[in-house]
């Protein structure tokens, strides 16, 4: 994975628990909601324990760009999906830096020839965590590739998919529960997945994501309820 | 006669669990197909060899009838004739499990002689498949398959068996044959269930099963209906099935044994992605050697060139088998996997390109005078929408197809201009747009570095995003629209303002609207249309239509744009 450019994915945002330490990644979605995964909130629902940092390329370093926002509300997808929302206290200003992520359209896939980015602050094998956001353009796979026996042999949902490279390996897993997987639609980029699973270091990376288009009636009726 | 094993529907890392078998000791797969057809235990509908202890076990079922779960070193080989469930001709091979007849009465099991005393008996026609009740054609009998009723009013009828759908596929120029080259990409048929005999899901469709694979993004893969298709280089045509526990199923359409059309024979150096190149390179580009393609050491890997047949995999030759940006191989350095490799490029070859003018730059990204010489690769157009093929009908049916227009280079779904008009243009993907002029500058124009409103499409190391040009789109009704789209919605080119033929329009004209932009023939709206851009057109019996314009887009969804983006040379893949 490349160090990504300041400001090039000012949707990924730094989902942090009271400690100010870097729990898990997401995305902002609307001025005053994030998408994460729901494991990043198996330790407590309470919207107290959270902290959304946004605008930031290091994870560690005061950018001028960094905005901060307490959580209001946690919802977890209702089925057991590994997917949630967080409402900010407030809608934060969109900035280069700062800006939502388009949702896909309901139940409707990515073209399979799409070309899509995993952005990550994860680590990288055998090394400690290195702070700069970074990204790899990453194929999605199509479940029936996942699935196969010397992949991730039919572990794959039908509201998740997978994404990697049939042969090879990447040599690091920086895909980060929470984090996402963004796909170029003419000049606008639209998120596809959740990072969920199957990051496991030792293996040819094969993250799945949680399937969005699955998702996005369950994220729009959330925001509109709350 | 072909081969022994062409009979057998092959599964790589398949076990099935059977109460019926027989276990037996052979050195390969054609010994074992061989100890299947001589069952005498049992109608043998498959069997299983595993290649490490050359276990042949001959088996009584099949998976349409018993559990399956993966076994890495087993291949499972079922007899086809008992996958299908359909007939082809009069249904003497038919070995379905259809059990009643066309009127719905319940079949009488052959073996049995009550309510009628059967004349065709397993005993007396051991070969004709007169297994329970299903329905046979044991006799010939050119309306069959049949079966004894249950009814002991009804000594027999008729079974109501769909004939197996066309089989067939394209071979280019010559005769249809019941067969698919290779792993069947360019198979055409319109075979639509899969080979256990489930309905494939209409691609365009999202249900049961989300996908990518929809005609819209792939025109060139023929995704018609729910005909089974490759469009991902599997090894034979599959499609999502309609069941909701079966995402996705290979579809048994039989494989030729003839050898691929010498065409396929690949080229000595590189050209695009290097899909074709057949050369002897076997060393990557950072001068690793490559491993044998028909080896799994010291990387395991799914190229095995039995499975590929068409795709050279040879000796350790570096091949692109699966789209890869230029050719490539797993190396033998145990810590490299693999690695592109540096393969010579054929331009030197390539550059007398017939038809264009010596003076005609091969540029990609500009076209000169009309760009009917145009010869680039650019296949988006003006709104960033993604060119139709030519030879291909869908989403549109169109009469530019490359047999009328020979000289016109109607390759692929690339941008160009066949019949004259203004500039290079296309079909597009999107059914609610008919064609759209292309995302191409003329080349006087581009070589101003600075041309306003132009961006360069995505090149692999630099991603930027195409923008439409702001003249080529609408902002409200397009009163203020000054583009050079001369095509209506409907693809009629439209007439000129200041052209009396062959409609006579004495009101609009630049003279009597001088500010509404009535140049040459292109759309405009000088009367405030409240749909939009018209113009009159070259058609006699149609005088006006309006033009189909992409709308500019507007900042209030400004979300997923992203505002810096730069090189990087880091390399894309760790």
């Amino acid at each position: 994975m490349c160090d990504a450019s300041p400001g090039s994915w000012p949707w990924h945002v730094s989902l942090r628990k009271s400690t100010n330490v870097h729990h898990c990644a997401g995305t902002l979605i609307h001025p005053q909601w994030v998408l994460t995964a729901a494991q990043c909130l198996q330790e407590s629902t309470e919207p107290s324990s959270y902290r959304v940092f946004l605008g930031i390329q290091n994870l560690n370093s005061a950018e001028p760009s960094l905005q901060i926002q307490s959580v209001q509300k946690v919802l977890k997808e209702p089925n057991g999906a590994d997917i949630a929302l967080l409402k900010l206290n407030s809608p934060v200003t969109i900035t280069d830096h700062v800006k939502p992520v388009c949702l896909p359209e309901t139940n409707r896939m990515v073209e399979r020839n799409a070309v899509c980015f995993l952005t990550a602050w994860g680590k990288t094998r055998g090394t400690d965590i290195d702070n700069r956001l970074k990204d790899v353009e990453f194929p999605v796979l199509e479940n029936r590739i996942c699935n196969r026996p010397e992949f991730l042999n039919g572990s794959v949902k039908l509201n998740e998919f997978c994404g990697g490279f049939t042969f090879g390996s990447i040599d690091n897993c920086e895909a980060e529960v929470g984090g996402p997987l963004v796909c170029q639609d003419k000049d606008r980029f639209v998120q596809y997945g959740v990072t969920s699973w199957g990051l496991d270091c030792t293996q040819p990376s094969k993250p799945v994501f949680v399937r969005i288009p699955s998702f996005v009636s369950w994220i729009k009726n959330a925001m509109l309820l709350h | 006669k072909g081969d022994i094993l062409d009979n057998y529907l092959r599964t790589d890392g398949a076990w099935i669990l059977t109460r019926n078998k027989q276990f037996y000791q052979t050195n390969n797969e054609k010994e074992c197909a061989e100890k299947c057809e001589a069952e005498r235990n049992f109608n043998c509908r498959a069997f299983l060899f595993t290649r490490k202890v050359l276990q042949c076990l001959t088996l009584a079922e099949n998976t349409k009838m018993a559990v399956t779960f993966t076994s890495a070193d087993a291949v499972l080989y079922e007899k086809k004739i008992y996958l299908l469930q359909c007939k082809k001709g009069i249904g003497m091979d038919y070995r379905g499990t259809e059990a009643k007849t066309q009127k719905g009465i319940p079949c009488q099991k052959w073996a049995e002689r009550t309510p009628h005393n059967p004349n065709y008996t397993p005993e007396k026609h051991p070969n004709a498949g007169l297994d329970e009740n299903y329905c046979r054609n044991p006799d010939e009998d050119e309306n069959g398959p049949w079966c004894y009723t249950t009814d002991p009013a009804t000594r027999f009828d008729y079974c109501n068996i769909p004939e197996c759908e066309g089989q067939v596929m394209y071979t280019g120029e010559g005769p249809t044959v019941e067969c698919v080259q290779c792993n069947g990409e360019d198979y055409h048929g319109e075979v639509s269930r899969t080979q256990s005999g489930l309905e494939c899901q209409l691609w365009d469709a999202q249900e049961p099963h989300m996908h990518g694979f929809t005609p819209k993004h792939f025109p060139e893969k023929d995704l018609k209906m729910n005909y089974c298709r490759n469009p991902d280089g599997d090894v034979r045509p599959w499609c999502f099935t309609t069941s909701p526990t079966k995402r996705w199923e290979y579809c048994d359409i039989p494989s030729c044994t003839t050898p691929p059309p010498a065409s396929a024979l690949g080229s000595q150096c590189l050209s695009g992605k290097g899909e074709d190149y057949r050369g002897r390179i076997a060393i990557t580009e950072l001068g690793n050697v490559c491993q044998h393609w028909n080896t799994q050491f010291p990387h395991r890997h799914g190229w095995i060139p039995d499975r590929y047949p068409c795709k050279g995999l040879e000796e350790n030759y570096c091949r692109n088998p699966d789209g890869e940006k230029r050719p490539w191989c797993y190396t033998i350095n145990s810590s490299v996997r693999w690695e592109y490799c540096a393969i010579p490029s054929c331009d030197e070859t390539e550059q007398g390109i017939a038809d264009v003018p010596a003076q005609v730059p091969l540029s990609e990204e500009c076209y000169q005078g009309k760009g009917q010489n145009y010869r680039g690769t650019t296949s988006i157009t003006v709104s960033g929408k993604k060119c139709q093929a030519w030879n291909s009908m869908f989403p549109h049916r169109h009469e530019k197809t490359p047999d009328r227009f020979p000289n016109a280079d109607l390759r692929e779904n690339y941008c160009r201009n066949p019949d004259g008009d203004n500039s290079p243009w296309c079909f597009t993907t999107d059914p609610s747009v008919i064609w759209e002029y292309c995302n191409l500058k003329k080349c006087d124009d581009y070589t101003h570095e600075h041309a306003p409103n132009y961006r360069p499409a995505r090149t692999a190391q630099n991603v930027v995003l195409a923008t439409p040009l702001t003249s080529d789109c609408i902002n409200g009704n397009g009163k203020d629209y000054r583009g050079t789209v001369a095509r209506t919605g409907r693809g009629r080119i439209c007439q000129e303002w200041n052209s009396q033929k062959p409609h006579s329009h004495k009101y609009f004209t630049p003279v009597t609207h001088p500010r509404a932009g009535l140049d040459k023939n292109y759309c405009r709206n000088p009367d405030g249309d409240i749909n939009g851009v018209w113009c009159f057109t070259t058609d006699p019996e149609k005088k006006w239509e309006y033009c189909e314009i992409p709308r500019c887009s507007s900042s209030e969804h400004d979300c997923g744009k992203v505002s810096m983006r730069s090189e990087r040379p880091c390399a894309q893949y760790s």
